[in-house]
């Protein structure tokens, strides 16, 4: 299997994946990956509410919010344009301007989060579970991480090798792997992004899974290992 | 939010010890030069999509015959190759996701999915905006009776004669089942069978070597 997962500025992503199947599979026997929510998935959705009261990766974003900054009004894609310039992971933008008190406690803020994914391996153990709209579930309705989520479904001791019990590392069930990207983007009542963050998701329990991606610092990266 | 795209080729049995650096060096090739012509296309104003950026990546590991998809695909039991393939957008498309199976002639598979996302939204909701490929579509669908069938509507996954059908309807590139054939997935397909038939192990996996899983 060969797949992609593409991330644009506005926040909207894709996942395309082909595959030839299992070597010497019965013909006409279907696997995950044209199958929906099994070998790939792609969802959006929005958190309303008190973003301080969230889980780990958005405590930043009270800190965030907290920041004295000079108030300047642009137009928010004037704003995503320098946001995207300055140093990642942690974007700290002083021109953006700081939400008027009322939205301080983060009541008037909508997070918007989104996670795409691809999966590979044993295609029979993805449908058994189906990994990938498993991985956009726990990562909505368990309020973790997405890459925390892959990890549960595709890293060592998750899901997919759960399936496979006893027969894990003997006939190929439960292996595999999954690539993907979250995205989450925080805007107060006037649709201002006040913050956004991407991160690359990617994980495996057999041996190697072939795979590159982008870094935050424009630098392509190549892996087959855990340990590459 | 900062553009961003990963790639994968495929995971499984792929040990160190036995890959050679030959190998290694083939992969990493293959895998960086598309992931950075996809990243580049990313910057063409046509492009700027993810549908269009993940589609161009996915059609470039297609083409390549390292990887478990069109040219290069591995076999069926019976020595035949049958294409899958799938793309599914977070926001902008009423159809959402699209799944294809069964495909034997069809070069790019994913370009099949991809324009039934888009022609999925002009019988959704109506939009006839749609594109190259819808454009194509109804000319297609003028001149070759054939080719006259109900476009694909509000489906998500179409196996087999039909969706080979739409792909011809929508103009994309179909070649010859041997087109798909490389003699290293054919010596897996050969040597699974065999070693399923002495007992010693199933058709599908080896621990000895990295067969494709898909």
């Amino acid at each position: 299997t060969c797949g992609a997962v593409a991330l644009d500025r506005n926040g909207v992503l894709c996942v395309a994946t082909s595959t030839g199947g299992i070597t010497n599979k019965l013909t006409g026997r279907i696997g995950d990956t044209p199958v929906v929510g099994a070998g790939f998935w792609a969802e959006e959705w929005s958190e309303k509410g008190d973003p301080s009261a969230s889980r780990a990766p958005w405590g930043r974003l009270t800190e965030y919010l907290e920041m004295p900054g000079p108030i300047v009004e642009l137009t928010s894609t004037l704003r995503n344009f320098l946001a995207d310039c300055l140093p990642t992971p942690f974007m700290y933008n002083p021109l953006a301007p700081r939400p008027h008190p009322s939205h301080a406690r983060g009541i008037d803020i909508e997070v918007i989060r989104s996670t795409a994914v691809s999966g590979t391996g044993n295609g029979d153990s993805f449908l058994r579970v189906a990994a990938a709209r498993s991985v956009a579930s726990i990562a909505r309705w368990a309020g973790v991480s997405a890459s925390d989520a892959v990890n549960r479904i595709a890293g060592r001791g998750g899901e997919l090798e759960k399936s496979a019990g006893s027969r894990w590392g003997k006939t190929g069930e439960g292996e595999g792997g999954m690539i993907g990207i979250e995205c989450v983007i925080a805007m107060n009542k006037l649709g201002t992004v006040l913050y956004s963050r991407s991160e690359i998701l990617q994980d495996h329990n057999c041996a190697g899974m072939f795979r590159a991606w982008i870094r935050d610092d424009g630098l392509a990266e190549m892996k087959i290992w855990h340990e590459d | 939010v900062k553009p961003r795209i990963i790639i994968h080729g495929g995971a499984g049995n792929i040990r160190r010890e036995s890959m050679t650096a030959d190998q290694y060096q083939q992969y990493r090739h293959s895998l960086l030069s598309i992931l950075i012509a996809s990243q580049i296309t990313s910057t063409d104003v046509y492009m700027r999509t993810p549908k269009e950026i993940a589609t161009y990546a996915v059609v470039k590991l297609e083409n390549d015959p390292l990887f478990n998809s069109g040219h290069g695909a591995v076999f069926t039991r019976d020595g035949i190759n049958e294409l899958e393939a799938s793309v599914m957008v977070s926001r902008g498309f009423a159809k959402r996701a699209v799944g294809v199976t069964g495909l034997r002639t069809i070069k790019n598979p994913i370009l099949l999915a991809k324009a039934m996302l888009e022609h999925g939204d002009r019988d959704l909701v109506g939009n006839t905006d749609l594109g190259w490929a819808a454009k194509v579509a109804l000319e297609n669908e003028a001149d070759d009776p054939e080719l006259d069938v109900p476009s694909a509507q509000g489906h998500t996954l179409i196996h087999g004669k039909t969706a080979e059908t739409l792909a011809k309807k929508y103009g994309l590139e179909t070649v010859d089942p041997s087109y798909l054939f490389t003699q290293k997935r054919w010596d897996e397909h050969v040597r699974g069978l065999e070693k399923e038939k002495q007992n010693r192990g199933n058709a599908t996996w080896s621990i000895d070597e990295y067969i494709p899983q898909g």
